[in-house]
């Protein structure tokens, strides 16, 4: 089955 | 103090519409360039990014920069009392503790006044990382819009594949399998046209009831923009003519 991946790699404090 | 005067109002209601479905408590971060709210939704799947630059605007005001906290699904209800044609401006002092909203029709001497009460989110500042994309499609926004309502009906999950020929929407499901194959079309129907700049193939796969709920943005923009890099997430971007830009990122499914 697939899982969704989410944003909190991306989207992130740089 | 921050004062900006939209005369096409209409396009404030369509963005607010196109965003209330995904995004609740926002920060708008008002600066003297120009307007933009960055945040995600509840499940942290799906990230909205709104620039609009000063110079949409028929007059633009802002001494410093400040951030508005708002209610996006308080700033729809609202924006239900602009009628189409209004002119919309926003107004609110130094530490405001409301933004208002003046809806004006020149024509009919009709003019709304809101004050919306603004709250206060803390949020820890994010940002998107700067993307080199080497999948780019632009394609008619009814297009897109139509494929991922149809395919939708035959499955959750779409695979976006993408190659120098051919963008390429694919689903299997209890139905069967099949799928959308787009390939480069410059016919002289601007507005028909699908342009596919691939520099490196990319397939991933996409819970499809986000792009439904991106593309309610498609009234904003006649062309679609969907931006792919493998393992990032999928960007689909709406132009928001002499005004500026609605960005939505959509994280991949990953199988096991």
């Amino acid at each position: 089955s697939k899982y969704q991946s989410t944003m909190d790699a991306f989207y992130k404090a740089i | 103090m921050f004062e900006a005067k939209l005369t096409e109002g209409l396009i404030l209601k369509k963005i607010v519409e196109s965003i209330k479905d995904i995004v609740t408590d926002v920060n708008i971060d008002i600066s003297p360039s120009g307007i933009s709210l960055q945040a995600m939704d509840s499940s942290h799947v799906a990230l909205v990014s709104l620039n609009l630059s000063m110079d949409g605007f028929e007059h633009y005001r802002a001494d410093t920069n400040m951030v508005l906290g708002v209610s996006i699904a308080n700033l729809a209800k609202v924006m239900k009392l602009a009628d189409n044609n209004d002119q919309i401006t926003l107004q609110a002092d130094q530490e405001a503790t409301h933004l208002k909203i003046i809806f004006e029709n020149p024509k009919t001497e009709r003019t709304t006044e809101f004050n919306l009460n603004l709250i206060t989110i803390d949020s820890e500042h994010l940002a998107i990382p700067e993307t080199e994309y080497s999948s780019v499609v632009t394609i008619n926004s009814g297009e897109f819009s139509k494929i991922c309502k149809e395919l939708f009906s035959l499955s959750e999950t779409v695979q976006i594949t993408t190659n120098t020929d051919y963008v390429q929407f694919s689903v299997e499901g209890e139905v069967g399998s099949g799928q959308v194959r787009l390939g480069h079309n410059d016919s002289e129907k601007k507005e028909d046209q699908t342009i596919l700049e691939v520099s490196e193939s990319v397939q991933q796969q996409f819970a499809i009831r986000y792009l439904n709920m991106f593309n309610k943005a498609s009234t904003l923009s006649s062309f679609t923009r969907l931006c792919l890099h493998q393992e990032q997430p999928l960007v689909v971007e709406f132009k928001i003519d002499n005004l500026g830009v609605l960005k939505y990122f959509l994280a991949p499914k990953i199988s096991d």
